[in-house]
């Protein structure tokens, strides 16, 4: 129950990173804007 | 009010507070009037977000990765990616200022991340750390301060006109004018005023105010208007779905002369032996307390009869709550005696709205609290005591007297770092005072 909550509420979205060394994207979870 | 005066302070520091009262904050959810109430449950610790490097002496505002460490109202404790278990450089940030942003942020817009200079030289690839510490951790919504912006947002504008409640007699209703509005809290001018700072702060869900017309269709018979007053030119009225919904009620069972127990409007830490002076349509009631009534009727105080501040008369004694009874009987009151020589009955138990919601405050929780007694100041706070869904609301720093009742969904508590995110200034407490 508790996963699927998690799932509802939360997408994985890759985001973009910029250093000084150059730019790479990583996966993370933000909440679902839709939601 | 002079002492007052002296205690503003835009620059309180919440972060040190708790830390040296070893104190919590109220969590934003438990406010629902508030900013942002029905998000923060996405809000935690070890969330990342994007902010403002202040470890670097370039001339340009650049940003770095934070960690959240510790939530406390609007307010988290933050500590910059690459610091590890050193807490040394932590440091306390309001969520929903311009200076916090959802990882990815930068790139968006062009900007590198800069480390701080504290650990520059740690790591030789910051790539590989960075890859490592955000896969798989949480980071805010993008749209995340649109949301604030949002939802600090008022449906009242400037210029509309409703009823309130006149100061300076509370039995009565004026004609205000909406002069300004910030989070959600509007100053009020009173429009019939010839003065020109005569004006009254409250929420803009607050039980004192009431559309245009509300007098009128409830039968409350004191508003000081002119006999054109419900049209202005140049004004426009607030609609009545602006305001809070209040409970629907056909017959409220209330009779003039019942003898119930009340939180005194004119001295908040007061709950008082009260009657019910009339009976208006719509389930409002008009209430005295009992040995404090002007002749005139002139503080007696519309309340509703589904209002969380009146309760069934045994109330204080049952919950421990010393209770305030007229003069002649300080000594030796029972409600019993009381009854019998003022011939009169209690309000059955039944007439009162006894709902009880979850609000999950907790005693010693810290908050920001409007002095209810001088409503354009808002203060530091804390929860001293629960009874029900009545919170007791201790101003820190201040003496017992200034206390005030709350109900857990007042709409004049906020969560810690409220006024930091509307832009209004919060009283610290007096001996916080350097």
């Amino acid at each position: 129950d508790t996963e699927r909550k998690v799932s509802r509420k939360w997408e994985q979205k890759q985001v973009q990173i910029k250093t000084l060394e150059g730019e790479f994207s990583v996966t993370m979870w933000a909440s679902d804007n839709k939601k | 009010e002079s002492e007052r005066q002296q205690c503003i302070s835009m620059g309180f520091d919440w972060g040190a507070y708790l830390v040296n009262k070893k104190s919590s904050a109220a969590t934003v959810e438990l406010f629902q009037h508030s900013p942002m109430s029905a998000h923060w449950g996405e809000i935690g610790s070890g969330m990342k977000v994007e902010v403002l490097n202040l470890d670097c002496n370039l001339n340009t505002k650049v940003f770095w990765i934070a960690s959240v460490v510790q939530v406390a109202g609007y307010k988290a404790k933050l500590r910059y990616e690459g610091f590890g278990e050193d807490a040394c450089c932590d440091f306390w940030c309001n969520l929903c200022t311009l200076d916090v942003h959802a990882v990815g942020w930068c790139a968006t817009i062009g900007k590198p991340l800069v480390p701080p200079q504290t650990i520059q030289h740690k790591y030789t690839n910051w790539k590989t750390f960075l890859v490592r510490r955000l896969t798989g951790a949480k980071t805010l919504p993008n749209d995340f301060q649109r949301r604030v912006i949002e939802s600090v947002k008022s449906q009242f504008l400037t210029n509309m006109r409703l009823e309130v409640v006149d100061k300076t007699k509370i039995s009565r209703m004026r004609i205000g004018i909406i002069e300004e509005i910030v989070g959600g809290r509007l100053r009020l001018r009173y429009e019939d005023s010839d003065y020109v700072n005569d004006d009254f702060w409250c929420h803009s869900q607050s039980a004192l105010i009431h559309p245009i017309g509300w007098c009128e269709r409830v039968g409350h018979k004191i508003l000081v208007a002119s006999k054109d007053y419900k049209n202005k030119k140049g004004f426009k009225n607030a609609k009545q779905e602006l305001f809070p919904a209040v409970k629907q009620v056909k017959s409220c069972g209330f009779k003039p002369g019942m003898k119930i127990e009340a939180i005194d409007p004119l001295n908040l830490s007061a709950i008082c032996a009260a009657t019910v002076k009339k009976v208006l349509k719509n389930g409002y009631l008009m209430i005295g307390i009992d040995g404090s009534e002007a002749a005139d009727g002139s503080d007696w105080f519309c309340y509703h009869c589904t209002a969380p501040s009146i309760f069934p008369v045994g109330f204080c004694i049952e919950n421990g709550i010393s209770l305030s009874v007229p003069n002649a009987y300080k000594d030796s009151f029972t409600w019993e005696t009381y009854l019998n020589e003022t011939s009169s009955s209690a309000a059955p138990v039944e007439l009162f709205d006894r709902d009880l919601p979850d609000h999950g405050f907790k005693r010693g929780m810290k908050l920001e609290a409007v002095d209810l007694m001088e409503p354009r100041l808002i203060c530091v706070a804390t929860v001293t005591r629960i009874v029900g869904r009545l919170l007791h609301v201790h101003f820190d720093g201040w003496e017992n007297q200034y206390d005030q009742w709350v109900d857990c969904n007042s709409p004049d508590i906020y969560p810690v770092g409220w006024c930091e995110l509307v832009g209004c200034e919060l009283q610290a407490p007096p001996n916080m005072l350097v």
